[in-house]
């Protein structure tokens, strides 16, 4: 409840963001810097990836970590497994057959 | 496989209620 005017030096009404931000964009979520790969659930970029590629797979025992490696060549093994741990904590993939193949619960 | 359709229903639950 405080008002807008904020006794600026002169600067106009945006005093709380550096002029390389637009003032224009909603501030989803305030502490983050603007991380385009965060569009879903406040996940990392590795995590996004993790999940996209997850959701673009039709077989029905899911993908493996395996091939998920493969096709994130730049994200090591153990980061992977990370966001998979954490997306399959949180509902998002599940794993099938064994421990190294997933699915994703929303794949629309 | 039942247990694919177990872990997704499981998943399912935990997404629901993650996302309250």
């Amino acid at each position: 409840s405080k008002p807008q005017s904020t006794p600026g030096t002169g600067g106009g009404t945006s005093s709380n963001v550096t002029p390389m931000s637009r003032p224009g964009m909603e501030s989803m979520r305030g502490s983050y810097s603007g991380a385009n790969d965060m569009a879903n659930n406040g996940l990392s970029a590795n995590q996004n990836q993790v999940l996209s590629l997850i959701r673009s797979c039709p077989d029905q025992q899911g993908i493996s970590i395996q091939d998920l490696k493969l096709r994130l060549s730049g994200i090591s093994l153990g980061v992977i497994k990370q966001a998979v741990e954490f997306l399959s904590n949180e509902g998002h993939i599940f794993s099938t057959i064994d421990e190294d193949h997933y699915k994703s619960t929303d794949n629309d | 496989l039942d247990r694919i359709a177990r872990n997704k229903k499981a998943a399912l639950e935990k997404l629901a209620s993650a996302q309250t």
